[in-house]
Parts: C-alpha cells; structure tokens; sequence
C-alpha cells in the first residue's frame, strides 16, 4: 500500500477530510466535497450501507467522482 | 434501465430479492447502483 | 443505558444482527431487515451517511422502521 495509505491507518480517522484517502486527490476529492461525501468518515459509511462489497463500491466511486480503477482500488 | 427507475425502493428491493442478488438498502447514495445491477443481471 | 446496549457494546459489532442493537426488538428488526438493514454495521453506515447528526437519525429510524421515541434514542 501508499505511504498516504500507512499514514491514514496510523491513527483513528476521527473527522479527517476525505483528501486524506489513498487514491484521492485534489480533483476527485472536490467532486466528493460536492457531494457531501467531506469527511473520511461518511466514505467508510458508504461502503458499510453497500454492505461492504468492494466491487459495487467501486463502481460508486466511479460513478460518483470519476475515479478510475487504479484510484478506486487504493 | 428506464423501468427500474419507475419503481418504488420497495419494487426494487422486492426484484433484487426475487433473483437473490445480494444488496444493502435501497438509499439515494446506493439506488443508481442497484436499478444497474438489476439492468445488467436481466440483460 | 440498558444491559442489551452494554452487552452490544463489550465486543466488536463484528457482523451482529439489527436486532442486537438496544431499542431494536423483533417488530422493528423485521421492518429493517426488510429494507436491507439487516446488520448493525449497515446502521452505522446510515448514521455515517446522515454524518453523525443523531436529530437526522433518529427521525430515518422513525420514518425506516417506526421506532418511537424511545427505542430511536435507545
């Protein structure tokens, strides 16, 4: 994994924003912020409601902010 | 796709079930996704 | 709090049904489990989602499963 993914489960998420996620720069971090998804915390909470499968998550996040495979994956 | 977004959360699920395709609750972050995985499963 | 909730909270929620959760008995767990909430981690993930606002929650809890007053706060 990144050194920005190590960085991000070296402590509680606590109300980091959602830039702080491996795979999530800038540009995709702003069409997140647009739509409501700021915070690490309300991501990890789309992922438990689509009940934690990897895949249709991805597909959200592809969806949702364009993320390509490789930044959907991290 | 255009008759999955006709139906109620409640139609949706009732399909998704019908077929057995594992799924969450039907949200607006997670409806898109689950009316396109009934689209593509009965395709 | 209720014994039901201590005993929730002393492990992991781990892959615990909705019905463990304090406040959830059989009536509402039904309602839930059949809009898809059949786990308590897809609970959190809704609360995630609603970014923690507990007003926000408890009034989807009354709306999702006709939770009163109470078991919404429980």
């Amino acid at each position: 994994t990144s050194q920005k993914h190590r960085d991000f489960m070296a402590e509680p998420m606590g109300d980091k924003p959602v830039r702080c996620l491996a795979g999530i720069g800038d540009a995709l971090g702003k069409k997140l912020e647009d739509k409501g998804f700021d915070k690490t915390y309300v991501v990890l909470g789309q992922f438990l409601v689509l009940k934690k499968d990897e895949e249709l998550f991805r597909e959200w996040l592809k969806d949702v902010c364009g993320a390509n495979i490789k930044q959907a994956r991290d | 796709m255009e008759k999955y977004k006709g139906m109620t959360d409640e139609e949706l699920i009732t399909s998704l079930k019908k077929f057995n395709i594992p799924h969450g609750p039907i949200l607006k972050t997670t409806r898109k996704l689950y009316e396109k995985k009934m689209y593509e499963f009965e395709s």
